[in-house]
């Protein structure tokens, strides 16, 4: 038996938002810590992680670990019906091949029940090592959506360089090249407007541009986004979620032959 | 032009 009551409902709308266009299919897993997921895209150049911690749902039951199979985008499909003020919840029971949905707007005036079916889905777990990265960046969300929005107008691929001077996105395409460089910046009202470098070493990789464009839509998640970059490594792209845990995507860098 | 990175190359399966 599952069951898993999330108040604030609209963080897994959004979560569905981020991540049903980087993946079809994927495992959805429970256990005792949270509820997860980690799947690749279809050309496995990005991973992403997921992670909602079972302390931030106000009623978290999960009897045995359990692996659901399901389709992001009809599951993005049936959360777009719950009210962005609705509670929601998951239920599954032990066996069964659906879940259902459950969204109670906030005065409790209107319940709906949507039952979606669950599938097999071959999945390959990857563990991911604990990594010392050279060069740590965190930003406002917003403004890394509007640097990767503006150079995908411009190029493809985006040269991400960290040195003591800041952090420089650099692209180039036919009409010509761009370069934007952020200063480290913590002299601001807010510390979520902060743009913080912390940086071992200096580092520069080339990434896809298209890629980044969709882990910019985890933005309405979080405020910040954290890149963390090491030579050869793929860069993890991480937008925590309040109180609850994290959404971090993974891309591997273009390499020289 | 660079050649992109697979994330099996980097990650493991587990």
């Amino acid at each position: 038996m599952l069951e898993l009551r999330l108040v604030q409902g609209s963080l897994l709308k959004k979560v569905l938002e981020a991540v049903k266009d980087l993946v079809n299919d994927a495992n959805f897993d429970c256990s005792a810590t949270g509820f997860s997921l980690q799947a690749m895209d279809s050309s496995h150049v990005a991973l992403v992680a997921l992670l909602l911690r079972s302390e931030g749902f106000e009623h978290y039951r999960c009897d045995r670990n359990i692996s659901m199979g399901m389709n992001l985008g009809n599951m993005a499909k049936m959360l777009k019906c719950a009210g962005n003020d609705d509670i929601i919840t998951l239920k599954a029971d032990d066996g069964s091949d659906v879940v259902t949905f459950m969204f109670e707007s906030p005065t409790q005036d209107k319940i709906a029940d949507f039952e979606m079916k669950l599938m097999d889905i071959d999945s390959e777990h990857l563990g991911i090592p604990e990594a010392e990265y050279h060069a740590i960046v965190r930003m406002p969300s917003s403004e890394f959506a509007r640097i990767c929005k503006d150079l995908s107008s411009i190029g493809d691929t985006v040269v991400i360089s960290v040195t003591k001077e800041g952090v420089k996105f650099s692209t180039r395409g036919d009409i010509g090249t761009a370069n934007i460089v952020c200063r480290q910046n913590t002299t601001v009202d807010k510390p979520e407007e902060a743009t913080v470098i912390e940086m071992n070493e200096p580092v520069s990789l080339t990434f896809a541009l298209r890629y980044f464009n969709s882990f910019t839509k985890a933005t309405p998640l979080s405020n910040t986004v954290t890149l963390s970059l090491s030579s050869e490594l793929p860069v993890v792209v991480e937008y925590k979620i309040a109180e609850m845990g994290y959404i971090r995507f993974y891309l591997a860098p273009k390499i020289e032959d | 032009d660079p050649k992109q990175g697979n994330i099996l190359s980097f990650f493991k399966k587990s």
